[in-house]
């Protein structure tokens, strides 16, 4: 049977606020390594997300108000019970590397990479 | 069988000389919608690669030298006949996204992400 989202995403993110700078975002994505940053609503819920892309735009543009100003809204997610074979068709059909991974209230509970999903692929021995 | 690096990766790849400002590169980045830049020396061979995570550091550190100065010299990299798992398992091993597929001669034929893994595990319908 074909793995669910919950068995592959990575249960560590990392979280931004919408008013913070990009640099603190910058900040966030080197000392974690991580190209992806949910930005949470001070309730906690997902409203945006900022990725190195995001970051590399800013730099393109030279402009780097807050995180609400280079943050993508309307954010492609995933809900932890689905096949991950969904979940990687929707990323390669919008062209994203990450979704988050969300309960009913739009917690996040993980984030699901593509990197996560070829790891699956990835030779054993 | 398992398919081969080169029936997998993408024959699209965007290349920035050594010299070129952090500006040219986050420029590429944005313009291409792709995170990864194989830094070309001028008789054609790979010498570098450079990521939108790299942009992202330099923003973090305030520092936008040359791309020479962000880029990351030491670059994995495979070959066409590889199989693609092998190559999927070297990425995860060593925590990159993307690997630029090299000739002999250091040439670059394409790059394998592993977005182009992922979606080898897309659902079909
Ligand atoms: C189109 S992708 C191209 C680069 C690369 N594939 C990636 O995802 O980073 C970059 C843009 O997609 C947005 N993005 C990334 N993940 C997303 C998601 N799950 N939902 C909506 N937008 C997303 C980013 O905010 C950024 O503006
Ligand atoms: C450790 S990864 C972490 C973020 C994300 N996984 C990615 O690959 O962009 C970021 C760093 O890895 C480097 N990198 C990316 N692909 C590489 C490759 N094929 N060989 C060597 N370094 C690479 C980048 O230059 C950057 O400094």
């Amino acid at each position: 049977a074909v793995p669910l989202v919950k068995d592959v995403m990575s249960s560590f993110f990392v979280t931004i606020k919408k008013d913070q700078t990009v640099q603190d975002a910058a900040k966030k994505i080197w000392e974690n390594s991580f190209n992806h940053l949910a930005v949470i609503s001070d309730t906690g819920e997902l409203v945006g997300i900022l990725t190195a892309w995001d970051i590399s735009k800013a730099v393109a543009e030279n402009c780097f108000d807050s995180v609400e100003s280079v943050m993508t809204r309307k954010v492609l997610t995933c809900a932890p019970n689905e096949p991950v074979d969904l979940a990687a068709r929707r990323l390669d059909r919008y062209g994203v590397s990450a979704m988050p991974v969300i309960d009913t209230q739009r917690r996040v509970l993980g984030i699901i990479t593509s990197d996560n999903i070829s790891k699956l692929l990835a030779r054993r021995y």
